[in-house]
């Protein structure tokens, strides 16, 4: 049974995944060959449905900017458009044949098919997703390259104005993706690179603050070393703080003794 | 068994509208 990493994709596909296995057990148990029913109905219905994704899956691949999930998609959408057909060709065995050994074949290779084409375009999107917020974070990395540049106190006016609602936006998104993982070791690092550059944040700007300071006012060589060196210092805390955070969000392995 | 696969694909026209949904969500 596939484990999902994320609680939409878990919801989505858990059903039926579930379904699959327990039908495939049911189709190797009943080799017997019990008469199958009609299924020109609701196999349509999959078909109308695998139809619009397909639409809607292209015209996304068309808009998007992201190169990576332009390249992702199309072979997921054919592994659903195939299995579609693959399900169209068993209900029309089905229909001269109601006993028919490759139709009932063909109704799990097309039902696995479409749950592992599913599965693929979810999860290329939400590692598109996942890239949306690392360049949020990446964003917040950039501002902080820059603080060397910060030596006036009106200078960290500025900076504080500009960095403060890209640290915003990233803690929103991050604890929004910590919320949707499925995973509680992952969920918990997360959670804890958060506190620690929401906690670092107040303690960077005072270094900034004690280091222009230490400038303005003419004090020893020393001290503005000093500052310097707390300034990089802490800056350098957040730095790997937000590189933790990116780190996290692209895991997608899973802890096995806590699955078990 | 007869039931299982109108069950079956029943859920999977539903799973394929929901992956859609998905990908409207997420595209707007």
């Amino acid at each position: 049974m596939p484990v999902f990493h994320t609680k939409i994709i878990e919801s989505i596909l858990e059903p039926v995944a579930q379904q699959v296995s327990k039908l495939v057990i049911l189709h190797e148990e009943a080799e017997d060959g019990n008469a199958m029913p009609d299924l020109a109905m609701p196999v349509q219905t999959v078909k109308l449905a695998v139809d619009n994704l397909v639409k809607v899956g292209y015209d996304t691949i068309n808009c998007s900017e992201d190169q990576i999930l332009k390249q992702d998609m199309p072979p997921a959408l054919n592994r659903v458009e195939e299995a579609s057909m693959l399900l169209l060709q068993a209900s029309q065995l089905l229909r001269s044949d109601p006993f028919s050994a490759p139709a009932r074949k063909k109704l799990i290779e097309g039902s696995r098919g479409i749950l592992q084409g599913t599965s693929a375009l979810l999860l290329a999107f939400d590692e598109s997703e996942v890239r949306k917020i690392i360049r949020v974070c990446k964003n917040v990395l950039e501002y902080l390259a820059i603080v060397e540049v910060v030596d006036r106190m009106e200078d960290l006016v500025t900076y504080v104005k500009n960095l403060s609602p890209v640290l915003t936006t990233m803690a929103k998104q991050v604890d929004g993706r910590e919320k949707e993982l499925t995973h509680q070791v992952h969920r918990e690092m997360l959670c804890q690179s958060l506190d620690q550059v929401k906690n670092l944040t107040p303690v960077v700007i005072s270094g900034i603050k004690i280091y222009i300071t230490a400038k303005e006012n003419f004090q020893m060589p020393q001290q503005v070393v000093d500052a310097q060196c707390n300034r990089d210092y802490m800056v350098k805390k957040m730095r790997d703080e937000i590189h933790e955070i990116i780190r996290v969000l692209q895991l997608t392995t899973y802890d096995e003794e806590e699955w078990d | 068994l007869r039931v299982g696969w109108e069950q079956l694909l029943t859920a999977v026209a539903r799973n394929i509208n929901e992956v859609e949904n998905q990908i409207l969500t997420r595209d707007s």
